[in-house]
């Protein structure tokens, strides 16, 4: 059908507003008791006759009665919920939004409260109204702006106004939007198509264990001219009857919660979760650190096999690969990671959603969880891992050249930062200062020209080398320069060395987020890794290559940057500069 | 983690199998003291015969 017709649209709010009329009349002569249970659909199951829809609430602004800044609440149910905190002024605005399950049996009563904030008085409560929002929508279904008096709460004195509007979207459009909303996020390339390996990984991440076979006959059912590719469409109404049939999603992806209700719940929770932190959203209740571990939305890094959240490494089919090439073999060498991980990574920093999502409070999540790793990482219980992390890159690290024995790492950190003996990495041309060499045991990408990089693998729009070095680096002689980037994996020796010999001129230190450097992320258009990450440049003077800039940049769970060398110093090339470990 | 070292314009030839991997955007596996690249001549330092 065509559902985007006035007259269908008109008939489904119609019905929808008759609809809601029939629950407002049911529950005047039935209101249950206090206490009711409110929030997400994952605290108890909602019946298809008792879900009334998804409020969309805004609060857009205030006429108080002075000047000052505003900030306010909403109390649903058991969820409280904060606006942005508005500039200096006597009418606030902000245009936050919040969407809201609505029951018949639920909450329905909204209390607004609104605070002044400064220095002195902290968050002082002002004003508050009340607001029934089922009232609201059958009497205003079209969500026009309302006012409500702003109550004293010591002397119900009129202090000030509030300005509301609220709308409940149509079921079936929740339902349809969820739908390609779901599907869109392994649509890495977003032509609207999605390949059998992108279904498959959304299989995994709704925690589906259908077998390979099942999937395949679910995706060749949606295949119908048998190209190997089905629409998001297509796929949104096959998802739709199958669903009806045995249910596919069966944990959140968003928070990771398990999904054992029906249809109906699963489709509320993963609406409500997904837009948490999406656009001008009030704050509130959702971007848990537990939650976030559970998510594979925020298995973010290539590191997270390490952290306590137990991912897990998989090889055979599950894992992804990284192909890169050996420099002393010419053979082609596979970096194994984890598909749900490569997933998380590609929906996060791959797409205009992802971004903005962790525009909204993801970046405090990944700091908190580099900052938690670290201590972890320095912990003697950390030492523990070390066997298992040798095991798993058994054929990638080669102990013999580690300085110390095993037993003489007393955490993972140190183990981490392991030195290597003198000689086991012999430096090419050594009393030839006009040949440089590689500062790092990495995955090495290099360009005669900046355009080079950018034209071949650097993507993010805003990506510039004066963005780079940041406002404290005098630029200019480098802004068409030649660039190196050696990105470091997890089993790597990571320590750093200088390239060449010169003096350090200066270290400057940029503070920032700590997005990881994979190339999912390095070679997205959203991201823009190297000029918004933590880092620190290091200038070096030479007489062959003139000034060099040596940036290290921090990334999730190895945010810490630490040098061995100082200002002034006289470095010969493939000395030690200094290291990165575990930390924010 | 990641270093990246930008060098002044015309002051490093970098050795062609690197760029080669680049131009094709395949990351090379490499350690540390190997071999990236050779200053360019300074066209200063350059007498020319009369």
């Amino acid at each position: 059908g065509n559902g985007n017709s006035t007259e269908t649209k008109e008939s489904r709010r119609s019905k929808m507003r008759k609809k809601i009329q029939n629950f407002r009349s049911r529950r005047r002569l039935s209101r249950p008791g206090s206490g009711s249970v409110s929030g997400l659909a994952s605290q108890r199951s909602v019946s298809a006759d008792d879900f009334a829809g998804i409020a969309l609430l805004t609060l857009i602004g205030a006429e108080m009665k002075f000047k000052d800044k505003w900030l306010a609440c909403v109390s649903f149910g058991e969820q409280t919920f904060r606006s942005e905190i508005s500039d200096s002024t006597e009418k606030p605005i902000w245009n936050s939004e919040k969407k809201l399950l609505l029951e018949k049996n639920g909450p329905s009563l909204a209390r607004i409260s609104v605070f002044e904030t400064n220095r002195l008085l902290k968050n002082n409560i002002v004003g508050y109204c009340e607001l029934d929002l089922l009232d609201f929508v059958v009497q205003e279904p079209d969500s026009t702006c309302k006012s409500f008096d702003l109550l004293d709460p010591a002397s119900s004195n009129v202090v000030g106004s509030m300005f509301v509007s609220c709308s409940v979207e149509d079921p079936v459009e929740t339902e349809t939007c969820f739908a390609k909303r779901i599907l869109s996020i392994v649509d890495y390339d977003e032509d609207g198509k999605l390949s059998f390996s992108e279904f498959s990984d959304l299989m995994n991440a709704f925690g589906n264990v259908v077998a390979a076979n099942k999937k395949e006959e679910l995706f060749k059912a949606a295949d119908l001219n048998g190209d190997g590719v089905v629409t998001i469409d297509e796929l949104a109404a096959l998802l739709a009857v199958q669903q009806e049939q045995e249910p596919i999603i069966n944990s959140c992806p968003v928070c990771g919660e398990a999904l054992q209700l029906d249809k109906l719940n699963a489709m509320i929770h993963m609406t409500l979760c997904f837009d948490e932190g999406t656009g001008n959203q009030m704050t509130g209740g959702f971007l848990t650190d537990r939650q976030a571990s559970y998510g594979w939305m925020f298995k973010l890094s290539e590191w997270t096999h390490l952290s306590t959240y137990d991912v897990g490494l998989n090889t055979g089919s599950s894992a992804s690969h990284i192909v890169v090439i050996d420099r002393k073999t010419k053979r082609l060498v596979e970096e194994l990671i984890d598909s749900k991980i490569v997933m998380s990574m590609r929906a996060i920093y791959q797409s205009k959603i992802g971004l903005r999502l962790m525009d909204q409070g993801a970046k405090e999540i990944l700091q908190n969880l580099s900052e938690k790793q670290g201590k972890k990482m320095n912990s003697v219980e950390s030492a523990q891992n070390i066997p298992s992390f040798l095991e798993f890159f058994k054929d990638q690290i080669n102990m013999a050249e580690v300085k110390y024995p095993l037993d003489h790492f007393k955490t993972f950190n140190e183990f981490f930062v392991r030195e290597l003996k003198p000689g086991a990495r012999p430096i090419a041309c050594m009393d030839q200062d006009d040949v440089a060499v590689s500062a790092a045991d990495c995955r090495l990408m290099a360009f005669q020209s900046v355009d080079d990089s950018t034209r071949f693998w650097i993507k993010g729009r805003k990506f510039s080398i004066k963005g780079l070095l940041g406002n404290d680096v005098q630029s200019d002689a480098f802004l068409d320069g030649s660039l190196v980037i050696f990105r470091l994996a997890p089993q790597d020796y990571h320590r750093f060395h200088s390239p060449v010999s010169g003096v350090i001129e200066k270290f400057v230190n940029v503070s920032g987020s700590l997005y990881t450097v994979n190339p999912i992320a390095v070679n997205s258009k959203y991201c823009n890794v190297f000029t918004e990450n933590k880092r620190t440049i290091v200038i070096i003077s030479t007489a062959e290559f003139g000034k060099v800039a040596f940036v290290a940049i921090g990334a999730t769970m190895v945010g810490s940057i630490s040098f061995v060398r100082q200002e002034g110093d006289h470095v010969k090339k493939g000395d030690e500069l200094g290291y990165f470990s575990f930390g924010g | 983690s990641t270093v990246i070292c930008v060098f002044e314009k015309d002051s490093i030839k970098i050795d062609e199998d690197l760029l080669a991997n680049s131009a094709r955007s395949l990351e090379t596996l490499v350690t540390v003291g190997m071999q990236l690249g050779v200053s360019f001549p300074k066209l200063e330092n350059c007498v020319l015969e009369p």
